[in-house]
């Protein structure tokens, strides 16, 4: 099946690729219940790297996650 | 730059660090050495020291392992993810761990720079969390090539100062 809106075009493995990074990396947060949708995830690395906040994945945020990096999340969980 | 919830940091002037385990890419002197160095970075801005132990726990116990390693966060083989630290306290509290699958290296020669890398997840063991300043020591995301004139960035000194104060030039 054709992939949501915030797959932003990407490839099938990006898209999944992303989805594991949002989950490591940008946990939802217990305390203000945000919510831990893709979208909303994605708008909090957006966010974080100073882009434009779409909530759309796009192929500068997939170099982003393809960088070697430290394990500990951006924001606080 | 970020500090992790509750700002939690050490409440001991004089921090106990321990190194643990090592790599095969480096020789333990430089290990040693590299920690020390890093800590230096650290400690030169605010009133912390540290005191290497060669036995039993200490507050920072650093090492090196691949896959799954004792804690909740394995690591994932060559690449990705290259180490990770734990805000301070008590138990795996402060430890920092280094994934042995990457390759260290010292700068002399190509391969994850082990003194950025182990300043960076220092810094998370003192209480910071990551900066989104492309310029600072705690932006999560490594870059190739800094070794000579390593240093803190303005961002990375006002983020430690904000937990433990200035270094009094007393």
């Amino acid at each position: 099946s054709p992939l949501p809106r915030e797959a932003g075009g990407m490839s099938e493995p990006q898209w999944r690729q992303a989805q594991d990074y949002l989950r490591r990396f940008y946990p939802s947060n217990s305390e203000t219940r945000e919510a831990d949708s893709f979208e909303a995830r994605l708008k909090r690395m957006q966010t974080f790297f100073r882009l434009p906040v779409t909530g759309v994945l796009t192929p500068r945020l997939v170099e982003i996650m393809q960088k070697p990096r430290c394990g500990v999340p951006d924001v606080a969980d | 730059y970020s500090l992790f919830p509750a700002q939690l940091k050490w409440n001991s002037r004089v921090v106990t660090y321990r190194v643990i385990s090592y790599t095969r890419d480096l020789p333990r002197v430089t290990v040693n050495q590299l920690v020390s160095k890093a800590l230096a970075l650290w400690s030169r801005e605010i009133p912390l020291s540290f005191r290497r132990v060669l036995a039993g726990t200490a507050d920072i116990m650093i090492g090196f392992a691949r896959g799954a390693h004792g804690d909740y966060y394995p690591f994932d083989g060559p690449g990705n993810t290259l180490a990770h630290a734990f805000a301070p306290g008590p138990g795996l509290g402060g430890d920092a761990h280094f994934d042995e699958d990457e390759r260290w290296t010292d700068g002399s020669r190509l391969g994850v720079n082990f003194l950025v890398t182990a300043t960076h997840e220092l810094g998370h063991s003192l209480g910071l969390g990551h900066s989104s300043d492309p310029n600072a020591v705690m932006y999560p995301t490594y870059r190739v090539g800094e070794s000579k004139n390593f240093r803190l960035s303005p961002d990375d000194i006002k983020g430690i100062q904000k937990l433990y104060g200035e270094k009094s030039n007393l």
